[in-house]
C-alpha cells in the first residue's frame, strides 16, 4: 500500500481526493472476515480517532489463553473468533502441528493483518520489504473503524468452515457494520446463489438487503475462463491488477549485454561469476535445465550462478530450484517463466531473478555460444510512476461467470500484486511486521476501503448503487489514454471479463451523475430468473413471493453492465437509471457497439428534474453475425458533459445452441 | 449412518424479533429429530438468529433428511471448507 493508494488517485497529499472530502472514512465500520488480527501492529494505532459509533453493537472477545488474548481500541472497535464448524470437522484439539495457531482473534498466519490493514489500517511511514517499495503504508480508510471476525485458521495454508462465515455473518449484521470484505473462496464448480454450502452468498444476501456492502473477492484461478467466483448479482466481486511499480533487477552478462528481469533481491551485487546451465546428454539436452526438476552437484554450480527453465507452477518451481542451487553452493539463479506478475523473495535474500522467455532463451544462446560465460547480478530497484503499465494479474480469476453468464463478473479490479501491508510477526515472510502479498486476498481490501469513504460520503446510497458508481466510473484505460492489458498466455488487451468495468476509480465513483439502483425486489427478479422456487425464494426474502408465470430475464436485472451470452436474432432488454447528481441533468449516449452487433436505444436521451429522478430505458441490441461467435465487446456510456456513466457490453452471438465454451 | 458430520440447517429470513425466541425455535425443530432437547443442545454448534435464521449442528444422514422434510426448512446441507485468496 505504500504506492497503491496513489496509483488508484487518492494521494494523502491531493486536497481534491476523496480521502479528504470523505474524512478518511471516518465513522464507517468494516467487518474483515478473515485469519484474525495483530493488534499490537502500529498500523492499528486510534490516534486521532474519535469515539467509538454510538451505534456498534459488537464485542471484543479476548480468547482463552493468555499468549493469544487481543486488547480492542478505537481503531479495532470488534474482535470475536468463529471456530466450532471447523473443529466439529477436523476434531479438536486444533492440529497447528505445521503453524502456530491462537484460539483467539489473534492473528498467526498473518493474512487477516494484511487485508485489515488494507482496508482500514493507520498511517506509518518509513516502511519497506527490505528497502523495497518504501514508503507509507495505510488502509484506504485510514479513519474507518475495524471489526475483526477470525474465520479462517492456520492449518494447510489457511482454511475456513461455512458454518463459520456464516456465524460471522449473522453476527456482523447484527454488530452493526457498514462494509464487509471477504477475502475467501471455495473452489470450482461453484455452488449456487442460495446453497449455503457456497457460506458466502446466503449470509450476504441478508446483509446487501440490510444496507451492507459484502466485498469478495474473485479467486486465484486466471487466466483461464469462467473461473471467477463468488458471483451472486449482490456481491461486489473483485479482481486483481499490478500497480505502476515495479522492482527490476539487472542481469550482466560476460559479452556486455544487460538483460533486465524482476525480483525481491536486496543483497548484495552478485560480481562475474560463472554463467551455467544444466544441459542433459542424449535425446532431450534440456530436460536437465527445467526448474521444478533441477538435480545439480557442487561440482558443477559451486560459485556459480545457474540459469533453468519454468514450465509449470513458476512460483513452486523458483523455491525448489532455489533451495537446489543454494544447496550445491551456486550463488545466484536465472528462472526464465511465463509472465506472472507475483514476486516472492527467494528465501534470506537468495538472489533468484525471473525473467520471460524471450530473456531466458538470448542467455541460453550465449551461453551454448561462448567457452566461458559469465553473468553479474545487480539487486532489485523499485521503479514507480507512469512509465511503468498496470495490468490485469495473470492469476486473477476471469469471467464469464459460470453460474449465471449474463451476469458479469468479476465487478471491478483493484491493486492485489506484490503489496506492501501489515503481518503478523509470525508470518514468516515478515520483515519488520510488514510483507509483500499478492492475490485477489489484497485487491479485496483495497475496494473494502473504498466503498468505506463512499459510504461515509453517501450514507444512504445501496451496496448496487455503489457497485453502479464503481462500474460505470472505473478506468479502462492509464492516465495517457493507453489501453489496461490483462497478463495471460499471451498477453492481450483487458475486457470485461477480466476486469469488470475496469481499475477502480475512487474519486470518479463518487461522483457518478447516474446509477443503476437495485433493492430486494431486483434481487427477487434475478432468483426467478434463475428457476428457484418460489417456497425457496419466500423463506429467502422473509415473505410470501411467486414468481411471475412469464419467467423474467436475467438481461433485465439492473445492472451497471449488459452481457448478453446468446444472442440470436434480436433482443431488447431494459435499464434504469437513477440520477445522483444535480437535480436538472440532460444525457446524451454514446454508443461502442461491439463487433457485428447493432445497439439502439430508447429514448436516446434522458431528461432529469426535480420530478423526474429515475428513467427507464430500452436497448435493442441486434447481430448480423451467421455462426456461432466468442464474445465481442464494447460499451454504452451516458454522458451530461461532466459524467461519463459507462457500462461495459459483452455479446455472444449463436445461432446453434453452444455445445462447449465456443 | 452413524457418523455425524456438521450440517447446516437453513431457515431463511428471521421470522423472530428476539434472538432468544429463535434460538429455542432452533433446539425445538433439533429436537423434533432426535430423542429430547438436552441431546439437541449437545448437538447444536451455532444458532443463527440476527440477520438470518437457520442453526449448524452435527447430524448423521438420517437426522439431516428427516430435517430437510420438516416445514419452514429451505434447505439442509452440509459444512463445507474455504480457502483464502
Amino acid at each position: 500500500t505504500t504506492r497503491s493508494w496513489d496509483f488508484l488517485g487518492l494521494s494523502s497529499s491531493s486536497p481534491s481526493s476523496i480521502l479528504v472530502s470523505s474524512k478518511m472514512g471516518d465513522g464507517v465500520i468494516i467487518g474483515v472476515l478473515d485469519t484474525g488480527v495483530w493488534p499490537e501492529s502500529e498500523v492499528f494505532k486510534d490516534e486521532g480517532l474519535g469515539p467509538i459509533p454510538s451505534r456498534w453493537k459488537g464485542v471484543c472477545e479476548s480468547g482463552k489463553h493468555s499468549n493469544g488474548k487481543v486488547r480492542c481500541n478505537r481503531k479495532i472497535i470488534g474482535a470475536r473468533w468463529f471456530v466450532d464448524g471447523f473443529l466439529a470437522e477436523y476434531g479438536q484439539p486444533l492440529n497447528t502441528s505445521d503453524n502456530q495457531e491462537y484460539l483467539s482473534p489473534r492473528d498467526a498466519n498473518g493474512h487477516g493483518t494484511h487485508t485489515s490493514s488494507t482496508a482500514a489500517g493507520a498511517f506509518v511511514g518509513n516502511v519497506s520489504y527490505k528497502g523495497l517499495a518504501s514508503g507509507t503504508v495505510r488502509g484506504g480508510a485510514p479513519h474507518a473503524r475495524l471489526a475483526i471476525y477470525k474465520v479462517c485458521w492456520n492449518v494447510l495454508g489457511g482454511q475456513c468452515a461455512s458454518a463459520d462465515i456464516l456465524k460471522a455473518l449473522d453476527e456482523a449484521i447484527h454488530d452493526g457494520v457498514d462494509v464487509l470484505s471477504l477475502s475467501i473462496g471455495s473452489s470450482i464448480p461453484l455452488f449456487s446463489d442460495v446453497d449455503e454450502r457456497d457460506g458466502i452468498a446466503t449470509g450476504s444476501f441478508h446483509a446487501v438487503t440490510r444496507g451492507i456492502t459484502v466485498v469478495c473477492g474473485a479467486a486465484n484461478d486466471g487466466p483461464s475462463a469462467q473461473t471467477v467466483q463468488n458471483t451472486a448479482p449482490w456481491i461486489l466481486t473483485v479482481a486483481a491488477s499490478t500497480i505502476d511499480r515495479t522492482f527490476p533487477a539487472a542481469i550482466k552478462l560476460g559479452n556486455n549485454k544487460t538483460f533486465l528481469g524482476q525480483a525481491l533481491y536486496t543483497g548484495k551485487e552478485i560480481g562475474f561469476r560463472r554463467l551455467v546451465y544444466p544441459e542433459a546428454s542424449g535425446l532431450d539436452p534440456n530436460s536437465a535445465g527445467v526448474c521444478q526438476a533441477l538435480s545439480v552437484s557442487p561440482s558443477l554450480v559451486a560459485g556459480k550462478v545457474v540459469l533453468c527453465f519454468a514450465s509449470t507452477t513458476p512460483r513452486v518451481s523458483i523455491f525448489r530450484a532455489a533451495a537446489v542451487v543454494r544447496a550445491a553452493g551456486g550463488v545466484g539463479l536465472i528462472v526464465a517463466k511465463n509472465p506472472t506478475d507475483v514476486l516472492t523473495s527467494c528465501g534470506d535474500n537468495f538472489p533468484c531473478i525471473e525473467v520471460d522467455f524471450e530473456i531466458g532463451t538470448h542467455i541460453l544462446f550465449y551461453i551454448r555460444s561462448t567457452r566461458s560465460p559469465e553473468a553479474k547480478l545487480s539487486h532489485s530497484k523499485t521503479l514507480v510512476g507512469k512509465r511503468t503499465l498496470a495490468k490485469v494479474a495473470y492469476f486473477s480469476s476471469r469471467g464469464p461467470n459460470s453460474i449465471a453468464p449474463a451476469i458479469l463478473k468479476p465487478d471491478i479490479t483493484a491493486p492485489g500484486v506484490n503489496i506492501l501491508a501489515a503481518t503478523s510477526p509470525l508470518d514468516q515472510l515478515a520483515d519488520g511486521g510488514y510483507v509483500m502479498h499478492s492475490g485477489t486476498s489484497m485487491s479485496t481490501p483495497h475496494v473494502a476501503g473504498i466503498v468505506a469513504l463512499l459510504k461515509a460520503l453517501h450514507p444512504t446510497w445501496s451496496p448496487a448503487a455503489i457497485k453502479s458508481a464503481l462500474v460505470t466510473t472505473a478506468w479502462r484505460k492509464d492516465q495517457s489514454g493507453f489501453p489496461i492489458f490483462a497478463d495471460g498466455s499471451p498477453q492481450k488487451l483487458a475486457n470485461p471479463f477480466d476486469y469488470g468495468g475496469g481499475i477502480v476509480n475512487p474519486n470518479g465513483a463518487a461522483d457518478p451523475g447516474l446509477v443503476y439502483d437495485m433493492g430486494t425486489v431486483d434481487y427477487m427478479h434475478y432468483l426467478c430468473a434463475m428457476d428457484y422456487n418460489n417456497s425457496a425464494i419466500s423463506r429467502l426474502v422473509g415473505r410470501s413471493i411467486v414468481c411471475p408465470s412469464e419467467k423474467p430475464s436475467l438481461l433485465d436485472i439492473n445492472l451497471p453492465s449488459i452481457t448478453i451470452p446468446s444472442l440470436r436474432h434480436s433482443t431488447t432488454i431494459t435499464r434504469t437509471v437513477t440520477n445522483a447528481g444535480a437535480s436538472k441533468a440532460i444525457y446524451k449516449a454514446m454508443i461502442d457497439s461491439p463487433f457485428g452487433i447493432t445497439m439502439v436505444l430508447n429514448p436516446g436521451v434522458l431528461v432529469f428534474n426535480s420530478t423526474t429522478k429515475k428513467i427507464s430505458y430500452t436497448v435493442t441490441v441486434t447481430t448480423i453475425h451467421q455462426v456461432n461467435t466468442g464474445y465481442f465487446f464494447g460499451s454504452l456510456t451516458w454522458t451530461d458533459g461532466i459524467h461519463n456513466v459507462t457500462s461495459p457490453v459483452s455479446v455472444r452471438t449463436e445461432v446453434l445452441q453452444s455445445y462447449e465454451d465456443d | 449412518e452413524g457418523k455425524s458430520k456438521v450440517h447446516i440447517v437453513y431457515l431463511g429470513e428471521n421470522q423472530h424479533n428476539d434472538p432468544a425466541l429463535a434460538v429455542d425455535y432452533h433446539h425445538e425443530m433439533l429436537a423434533t429429530v432426535v430423542e429430547s432437547k438436552e441431546i439437541a443442545s449437545d448437538m447444536m454448534i451455532y444458532s443463527y438468529k440476527h440477520g438470518f435464521s437457520g442453526f449448524a449442528a452435527k447430524l448423521t444422514e438420517s437426522q439431516a433428511q428427516r430435517l430437510a422434510e420438516l416445514p419452514g426448512v429451505i434447505r439442509v446441507i452440509p459444512n463445507r471448507i474455504h480457502r483464502l485468496q
